[in-house]
């Protein structure tokens, strides 16, 4: 699975989430990629979000949109509610990681794997690439 | 926060000690392409819808990730891809689910999103919409890599009933059992 969010000059918020699912998958089968709220989510007034995991606990956990509801409710910083909703998720038997990014240009890529393939870039146009832990 | 673009190409079990130099090269590398993509279309003036599909459409593109191009198979030997998108200033949203002719689904999804009244659509219909509102139709065998037919063939040799995650194995729940990146 692959994915990004990203924010604009504009001050919008945007994610996209693209997969081939799962190897040896049967009858149809359709993960959390596709499913607006879990696989991805963005809001102008939190934050944009997209998954990659296992798409069962992913849907299970509504894992977007309960990443923006922790930050618009409970007003949670990105870091701490993307952790909390992947910590759901792992709780829950399932694994995988997603990429956040809020409306302040703030972000987290967290992870309950081995490792996960991520990258991110500043406005000033910084490149960071990670691969494992 | 002075982030602008985020991206993943998948999440599992990914060590180094796994890893090849020259593969871990060409994914450093895809993934800076992939975020150089965006970027550029933010710097533009672009909207992050654009510099989010910008990104997508080279990771898919690609045959090391899972999407598009490189997509793992399905038990019937099929490529089956899903992709959704959202923007988050209107809070619309398009998505795509189990197509096979898209040569970039997340083009599809933006369609969708854009182009109709609806947010989902699946399977044949995804496609006809897709072919009408312009997206890039290609023959199934597009999406054929070795890699992920090897993997497909391994998985069925385990266990002809069971699914494989993404890329990992010895998973909590003991269900995956897998050593490559499957997906």
């Amino acid at each position: 699975t692959v994915g990004a969010v990203a924010l604009d000059k504009s001050g919008n918020l945007a994610a996209a989430t693209s997969t081939g699912g799962m190897t040896n998958k049967k009858y149809g089968r359709i993960g959390d990629s596709p499913i607006i709220g879990a696989g991805t989510y963005a809001n102008n007034n939190t934050v944009a979000v997209s998954g990659t995991g296992w798409g069962e606990f992913f849907i299970r956990t509504v894992v977007g949109y309960d990443v923006s509801a922790l930050m618009e409710y409970k007003k949670d910083p990105v870091s701490k509610a993307a952790q909390t909703v992947i910590d759901k998720v792992g709780k829950l038997g399932g694994d995988g990681g997603l990429i956040a990014l809020d409306k302040d240009g703030n972000m987290a890529m967290p992870f309950n794997t081995e490792g996960m393939y991520r990258g991110a870039i500043t406005k000033d146009g910084k490149i960071e690439i990670y691969i494992y832990k | 926060g002075n982030y602008v673009l985020v991206i993943h190409g998948g999440a599992g079990t990914i060590l180094k000690k796994n890893m090849t130099p020259e593969k871990e090269t060409q994914y450093r590398a895809a993934l800076e392409q992939a975020l150089k993509a965006g970027y550029a279309k933010i710097q533009e003036g672009k909207s992050s819808l654009d510099a989010v599909q910008a990104a997508v459409n080279i990771l898919e593109d690609n045959p090391l990730f899972n999407a598009g191009k490189g997509a793992v198979f399905t038990h019937d030997g099929k490529n089956e891809m899903d992709a959704s998108i959202m923007n988050g200033k209107t809070l619309e949203a398009g998505a795509v689910a189990g197509v096979t002719t898209i040569k970039n689904p997340i083009n599809a999804a933006r369609a969708v999103m854009e182009k109709s009244e609806h947010v989902m659509m699946a399977g044949r219909g995804a496609e006809a919409f897709a072919k009408e509102a312009g997206c890039e139709i290609v023959d199934p065998s597009y999406f054929y890599t070795e890699d992920r037919w090897k993997g497909l063939q391994k998985a069925l040799k385990e266990d002809s009933m069971k699914a494989k995650l993404d890329h990992s194995f010895n998973n909590k729940l003991g269900i995956i059992n897998i050593d490559n990146k499957f997906g």
